[in-house]
């Protein structure tokens, strides 16, 4: 038995314009 | 122009249970866009492509496996990625742990080490306590996982001081780009308990006679057991080849003899021949016994004794007078030299030698008080003494 601890944060990608 | 991107990850933001050993940890960007300079990129015009193709970051984590990425490239990202990693991720994967069975005492480990035999620090991981002002950081091996130290390890002596009642810990998991808390799973709730009593004093008890094996010792602790607490003890004869487990090395008591002295004691049956000894002890919460064999037993402190045999009985004696006249029966003996242990007293038995080995009883048992007597009224025969002390031993 594990346990996985993530954390993460994305930059904030445009669609397009 | 167009642009569209997406992220695979297996695992994002959380806190997963994972019912393996490992597990696969996978990163996958792409994204696609028509780099129109209509639309004010300046590049290649026209065509719809797309970037960062490809699994980015793939492994799989054993436990205590880890992976930090921390993006500082451009965000919001306006024109394309140059970075195909573009994420900031911090992952650990741990064996799951709980905690002890039973009550610890301040000297136990909290909980056990990990298989490898290794102590791990876990970078980001903050062990927490429940204090009496609520959830605060453990004062000492902060990033220990599993936290196999203890209570006095990460507290000190003072550890009562600093929360009430039973042990509450948990760990939280940060990183150095988000401001988001992971805590544990589990908040690891331990009982706590006194340690083995405290030792006091002992005092072994020699044979009782020169030629028996039943010899003792009396163990002093400072305290008395909890009322479902029990004491074990395990003792160890040096043999010619060194000490190791006596015949019959333990003993096990749950009610301890309240001495006159404040301490409180157990009293080893009286079946031990003389030489040296150690004794272990230690207490056990609950039902079952602890195998003398246990590793348990190795770090525990050793209490030498030695039990000595008693004084052998020994005496002289030597014939006063035959007989005075013909059939008059008034020979004597004198018996003198009388030696035993202090404060015993004695008896004689006369035996009149018929043959070699055949013997009658002349004169039964006669009890004397100094260590020596005549004995009297005797006839011409051969005659053998035999003498016995108080305590049953024979000379």
């Amino acid at each position: 038995q594990s346990e996985l601890y993530v954390l993460s944060v994305r930059p904030q990608n445009i669609t397009g314009p | 122009g167009d642009y569209r991107n997406g992220y695979s990850v297996t695992h994002s933001t959380g806190r997963y249970q994972i019912n393996s050993n490992s597990v696969y940890i996978k990163i996958d960007y792409q994204e696609g866009y028509n780099d129109d300079p209509g639309y004010g990129c300046n590049g290649p015009c026209g065509q719809y492509s797309e970037m960062c193709n490809g699994v980015e970051y793939e492994s799989t984590f054993n436990h205590f496996s880890s992976y930090e990425n921390i993006y500082s490239g451009e965000d919001p990202i306006t024109c394309g990625t140059q970075d195909c990693l573009a994420i900031s991720y911090k992952a650990v994967f741990l064996p799951s742990i709980s905690a002890p069975v039973g009550k610890l005492c301040e000297k136990e480990q909290l909980f056990a080490q990990y298989s490898d035999g290794v102590n791990h620090n876990v970078n980001d991981l903050v062990w927490e306590f429940y204090s009496n002002t609520g959830w605060k950081e453990i004062p000492n091996h902060k990033n220990r996982y599993p936290l196999n130290v203890s209570l006095l390890d990460v507290f000190g002596a003072s550890w009562r001081t600093q929360f009430t009642g039973n042990l509450q810990l948990r760990f939280k998991y940060t990183a150095p780009f988000t401001s988001d808390v992971l805590y544990s799973f589990s908040t690891y709730t331990i009982s706590l308990t006194e340690c083995s009593p405290e030792f006091d004093s002992l005092s072994a008890f020699k044979t009782k006679c020169n030629y028996s094996e039943d010899g003792s010792f009396k163990l002093k602790v400072k305290r008395d057991l909890d009322s479902n607490e029990k004491l074990i003890m395990t003792l160890y004869y040096q043999y010619s080849t060194g000490f190791d487990l006596a015949p019959n090395p333990q003993e096990t008591s749950s009610n301890l003899f309240n001495e006159p002295d404040g301490s409180y004691s157990h009293t080893w049956s009286e079946n031990l021949p003389s030489g040296n000894y150690k004794i272990k002890y230690q207490t056990k919460i609950g039902s079952g016994g602890i195998s003398p064999t246990d590793p348990t037993w190795t770090t525990l402190s050793e209490y030498s004794f030695t039990i000595t045999n008693a004084r052998r009985v020994e005496f002289s004696a030597e014939k006063l007078n035959d007989e005075s006249c013909f059939e008059v029966e008034d020979g004597k003996i004198r018996v003198y030299n009388v030696i035993s242990e202090s404060n015993r007293s004695f008896s004689y038995i006369v035996y009149e030698v018929q043959g070699t080995n055949t013997v009658t009883v002349l004169k039964n048992w006669t009890s004397f008080a100094s260590n020596n007597v005549i004995i009297n009224n005797l006839k011409k025969t051969r005659l053998r003494l035999k003498l016995k002390d108080s305590q049953g031993c024979f000379a």
